[in-house]
């Protein structure tokens, strides 16, 4: 099955 | 101070339906230069960017940069005791914990305010780099909510699979499989019907439906919806708000494990 992944591990904190 | 009247004050209204369900508490973010919003959905999984800009209002003073935190339930329940023509005024003082909407009508003969108790809200600030998608389609909004109406009722996830023949939604379930192709008709006699897709690579992605679903609640904004995607990155869905700003949602898309 497909796992979902978290927005935030795609985008950088700024 | 912070004083913002925008004539079109429905479309206030029309960004916080869009976004409410997915999002209790964020801030809204006021500078020189507008009104923007980011929040991520409870689960992480998908982020919210809204950009108003300042020339959007007829009149923008914002002394200095504030962030409104609100519960988005509470402004929407304000928001929807404006009538659907009404000006929108907002004010707030630059260490005050409430705001404040003043509902005009067009005639100029009901005036109403509204005062919202704002809330601190701890969020994550994430920068959002500038990509080159592989694929990029533009479709009517209307299009996109039936699709993702369609097959959430077949399947729980879509692969999104763009090529030279169109952009394919696939999904199956316990019913069985559904596909959909969107092709590019730039021919459609109205503007609002025309598709335009832009490949420079094909591309497949997954996505949880539900929340592609969720997303279709911006459909009363715009005519067109333009989704984005490149390899393994999250999904881009716009909605422009007329030549005012936009509303951004990106979604994770799923990984094979």
């Amino acid at each position: 099955p497909a796992g979902q992944r978290s927005i935030s591990s795609f985008f950088s904190q700024s | 101070m912070l004083e913002a009247r925008l004539v079109q004050g429905s479309m206030l209204r029309k960004v916080v339906d869009a976004v409410k369900d997915l999002v209790s508490d964020a801030n809204i973010d006021v500078s020189s230069s507008g009104f923007s919003l980011q929040a991520m959905d409870t689960s992480h999984v998908s982020l919210i960017a809204m950009h108003l800009r300042a020339d959007a209002f007829e009149h923008f003073r914002c002394d200095r940069p504030m962030s409104m935190g609100m519960s988005l339930a509470n402004l929407a329940k304000v928001l929807k005791c404006a009538g659907s023509d009404d000006i929108v005024t907002l004010k707030a003082n630059d260490d005050g914990d409430t705001v404040t909407f003043m509902f005009e009508s067009p005639k100029e003969d009901r005036v109403s305010d509204f005062e919202l108790k704002l809330m601190d809200i701890d969020s994550e600030h994430l920068g959002i780099p500038d990509t080159d998608y592989c694929a990029t389609v533009t479709m009517p909004a209307g299009e996109y909510a039936r699709i993702c109406k369609d097959l959430s009722s077949i399947g729980d996830t879509v692969v999104i699979s763009a090529t030279k023949d169109g952009v394919k939604f696939t999904t199956s379930g316990d019913v069985g499989t559904a596909n959909v192709t969107v092709r590019q008709n730039t021919t459609a006699d109205k503007k609002e019907d025309q598709t335009i897709i832009d490949l420079k690579e094909p591309v497949a992605l997954t996505f949880a439906l539900r929340y592609l679903t969720s997303f279709a609640k911006a459909t009363p904004l715009a005519t067109h919806v333009t989704l984005s995607m490149t390899r393994e990155l999250p999904v881009m869905v716009e909605y422009a708000i007329q030549d005012m700003g936009h509303l951004r949602f990106y979604l994770a898309p799923k990984i094979e494990d």
